[in-house]
């Protein structure tokens, strides 16, 4: 543990939180994609499989434990409990489209070819496209409310800390896993114009609203 | 292309 993963842990932690925070106290999922949240709920899910067969540390299970919880609380508040406020018509991106490409790459690029890796794989590749609906609804509405937008930004930045947690542990430790950095790398850069347009408006006290 | 499973990261 560096404390690059550890920021990029807490970021994450905390756009997850930030998330349920903005639906629970709106009572509305206006803004948000439930087809990210889907997404998000199959990355977690085929990739802590492993929390059955291996224990690496009470730090990992907690979180991982956490991460597929507040994923499901999350659906559940969407689809549910909420299911009126939500924005179906502009969430109309097609999962299907990322959903069945990575995992046929995960069947073709992994480290070994048995299901729990397989599933690791496809998990990883499913995660730096899973925000793609939510981009595509943030674009298509022209706006994000402003707790969107930190949600976004920390959801975006846990990612990038990673990368830079993968440079130190290459250096440090001569530890690397190219699949993981290679999906990180992509899932970052799908944020790049996100981050832009955070730091622009949003840091300004403005509203995140798209160019015209 | 790196560790097979258990990995350690989240």
């Amino acid at each position: 543990m560096n404390i690059f993963r550890l920021a990029g842990d807490l970021s994450h932690l905390l756009a997850i939180i930030l998330l349920l925070i903005k639906i629970w106290k709106t009572r509305s999922c206006a803004g948000i994609s439930g087809k990210s949240q889907i997404l998000f709920a199959v990355v977690y899910v085929s990739r802590y499989l492993d929390l059955v067969t291996t224990f690496i540390s009470l730090y990992n299970t907690l979180m991982k434990l956490v991460f597929i919880t507040s994923s499901f609380a999350t659906l559940y508040l969407m689809y549910v409990k909420f299911k009126a406020t939500y924005d179906h018509n502009h969430d109309s991106f097609r999962i299907e489209f990322l959903l069945l490409p990575c995992f046929v790459l995960a069947l073709l690029i992994n480290a070994s070819f048995t299901p729990l890796e397989v599933l690791w794989t496809f998990s990883i590749y499913l995660e730096a496209v899973a925000i793609l609906p939510q981009l595509f609804l943030v674009s298509k509405t022209g706006e994000a409310e402003s707790i969107t937008s930190h949600y976004l930004f920390a959801l975006g930045s846990y990612r990038a800390l990673y990368l830079l947690n993968w440079i130190y542990r290459y250096y440090a430790e001569g530890h690397y896993d190219l699949i993981a950095i290679f999906a990180g790398a992509i899932q970052t850069i799908l944020y790049c114009d996100f981050f832009y347009l955070y730091i622009t408006k949003v840091l300004k006290g403005k509203k995140l609203q798209l160019p015209a | 292309y790196g560790g097979s499973l258990p990995k350690d990261e989240l």
